[in-house]
C-alpha cells in the first residue's frame, strides 16, 4: 500500500501542476479572446478599460456542489516552472496593446492547443489518481488496510 | 536571462508608470482565475464569483505595488497568498454568513465544549442533541449549513498564531511543508501531536471520515464508500470535528 500512495501521491503533484497551468491557459485565452472581440466590435485600442473587465472575464460559471475533498491552499511547488512556460507561449501578453488582431488570434490558437493538451494531461492523471484511490478504498473496506495507521 | 517580463517589472519599478502597472496585473491576472475558483468551491452559491474576482484583482494590483524583484522571491506565491487574502477579507466584511448560522454555530461550539469537558471526549450527536435539545435530524442540518460557511475558515482554522497570510493551515502542518522559521516547525509538531491526538479522540465513524480525509485525501464519495454513509453526513462530521478541534484550542 505504501507503493500505491507513492504513486497516487506523485499523480497529485503532477495533476496540480497540470491545474495551475491549464488555469493560466484559460485565463490568458480568455483575456486575448476577449480584446479580440472588442476591437472586432470597433472598440478603441487602450489598456486601461482591460483591468476593469478582468473579473467578468475570469470568472468562472456559478458553480454547483460543495467541496468534494481536501486541497492545497498554495500554489504546486513547481508553480514558477509553469509561469515560464505560459511566458514562453504568450509573451506578448504584456504588450497587448501594441499587438495586431492577426498577433492576437495566433497567440490565441498557440494558447488553445497548449491547453487542450495541458488538459487532456489532467485528465489523465486524474484517472490514475481514482483508480489508485479506488483501490485504496477496497482495501479499506475488505479491512486490509486500517485508517488510523494514518495517525 | 531577462525575459520582456523582468524587462516590465524593471520599468514599472523604476518609473512607477501607470501603463506598466496595469501591463503588469493583465500578465498575472490568470492567477486570479486560478486562487479565485479554488476559494469558490464550497462556498454557497449566493456568492458571486465575480466579486470574488475583483477582489482577486484587488489584491493583485496591491501585491504588484508592494513587491520587491530584487528580494528573489518568486512574485507568483507571493501573489496568490495576497490575492486569497483579499477574497476572504472581502468576504468577511460582506458579512455574508445569515445571523441564524452564526448563532446556531455558537450554541453548538458551547454544547461541544461544555461536553468535552463532562465526558473528558468528544461527545456524540446524541449527547450533544439532547444537550441543545434538538433532533439529532436538526443538529445534523445544522452542521451542513455550517459547513458551506465554514469553508473559508475551515483551511486556516488551525493558523498558528496570527501570521495572517503566511500562518500554517492545518494543510500545512499535515503536508510536511517547511517552516519558515523554528517557531513555525516548533508550532507545526505541536499542531501536528494535537490534532492527532484530538483526532484518536472522535467517535469511531468519525475518526474515520476524518482521518480519510485530511490525511489521505479522499474524496466524499470515496469516503462515504468505506464509512457507508451519505456524503452529506461526512461533510457534516467534518464541520462538527472543525467545531470540535477549535473549542478544544480555545480552551
Ligand atoms: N483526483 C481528481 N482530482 C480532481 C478531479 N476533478 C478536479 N480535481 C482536482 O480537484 C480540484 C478541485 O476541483 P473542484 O472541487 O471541482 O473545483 C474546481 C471547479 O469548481 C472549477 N473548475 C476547474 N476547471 C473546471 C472546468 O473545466 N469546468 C467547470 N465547470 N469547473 C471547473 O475550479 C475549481 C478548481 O479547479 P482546479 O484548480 O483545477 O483544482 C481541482 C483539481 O485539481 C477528479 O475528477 N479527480
Ligand atoms: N466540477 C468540475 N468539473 C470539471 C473540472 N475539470 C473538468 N470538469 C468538467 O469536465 C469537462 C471537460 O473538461 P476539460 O477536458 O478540461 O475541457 C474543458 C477545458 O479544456 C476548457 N475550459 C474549462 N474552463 C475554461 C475557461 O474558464 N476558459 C477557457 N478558455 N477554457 C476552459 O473547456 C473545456 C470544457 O469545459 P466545461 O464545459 O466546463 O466541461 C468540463 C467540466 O464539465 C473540475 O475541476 N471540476
Amino acid at each position: 500500500t505504501g507503493d500505491l500512495r507513492t504513486r497516487r501521491d506523485e499523480c497529485r503533484e503532477l495533476e496540480s501542476e497540470f491545474s495551475y497551468a491549464r488555469r493560466l491557459l484559460q485565463g490568458k485565452i480568455d483575456i486575448l479572446g476577449s480584446e479580440l472581440k472588442r476591437r472586432s466590435e470597433g472598440g478603441d485600442v487602450g489598456m486601461g478599460d482591460l483591468v476593469g473587465r478582468l473579473p467578468s472575464i475570469l470568472a468562472d460559471e456559478p458553480r454547483t456542489g460543495g467541496a468534494t475533498r481536501l486541497l492545497e491552499s498554495d500554489l504546486p511547488a513547481n508553480a514558477g516552472k509553469y509561469r515560464r512556460y505560459t511566458e514562453r507561449l504568450a509573451t506578448g501578453l504584456a504588450h497587448i496593446e501594441t499587438s495586431t488582431p492577426e498577433e492576437l488570434t495566433a497567440m490565441v490558437e498557440e494558447l488553445a492547443t497548449e491547453e487542450r493538451k495541458v488538459s487532456e494531461d489532467r485528465r489523465r492523471a486524474q484517472k490514475i489518481i481514482d483508480g489508485l484511490n479506488a483501490e485504496l478504498v477496497r482495501r479499506y473496506q475488505k479491512g486490509d488496510e486500517d485508517p488510523s495507521s494514518l495517525l | 536571462v531577462l525575459g520582456p517580463v523582468d524587462e516590465l517589472w524593471a520599468e514599472y519599478k523604476s518609473t512607477g508608470s501607470q501603463k506598466c502597472r496595469d501591463e503588469l496585473i493583465v500578465h498575472y491576472a490568470p492567477l486570479v482565475k486560478y486562487v479565485a475558483a479554488r476559494v469558490a468551491i464550497g462556498l454557497p452559491s449566493n456568492v458571486d464569483q465575480e466579486d470574488l474576482a475583483s477582489s482577486g484583482i484587488i489584491g493583485l494590483m496591491e501585491a504588484v505595488s508592494k513587491f520587491e524583484p530584487e528580494r528573489g522571491f518568486k512574485f507568483e506565491s507571493y501573489a496568490a497568498a495576497r490575492i486569497r487574502g483579499a477574497i476572504i477579507d472581502d468576504l468577511r466584511a460582506l458579512d455574508w454568513v445569515p445571523r441564524s448560522v452564526r448563532s446556531q454555530a455558537r450554541q453548538v461550539e458551547a454544547s461541544l465544549s461544555k461536553l468535552q469537558e463532562k465526558f473528558g471526549r468528544s461527545p456524540t450527536d446524541e449527547e450533544m442533541a439532547e444537550d441543545m435539545e434538538v433532533t439529532v435530524r436538526k443538529l445534523r442540518s445544522i452542521y451542513s449549513k455550517i459547513s458551506t460557511v465554514m469553508f473559508v475558515s475551515l483551511d486556516r482554522l488551525l493558523s498558528v498564531g496570527d501570521k495572517g497570510e503566511s500562518g500554517m493551515s492545518l494543510v500545512d502542518t499535515l503536508v510536511d511543508t517547511k517552516a519558515e522559521d523554528p517557531e513555525q516547525a516548533v508550532e507545526a509538531k505541536e499542531m501536528k501531536q494535537f490534532l492527532v491526538k484530538a483526532i484518536a479522540g472522535l467517535p469511531d465513524r468519525e475518526r474515520t471520515a476524518i482521518t480519510l480525509y485530511y490525511y489521505e485525501g479522499l474524496s466524499l464519495a470515496e469516503i462515504s464508500q468505506v464509512v457507508g454513509v451519505s456524503q452529506a453526513r461526512i461533510s457534516q462530521m467534518n464541520a462538527k470535528s472543525v467545531m470540535t478541534f477549535r473549542s478544544m484550542l480555545n480552551r
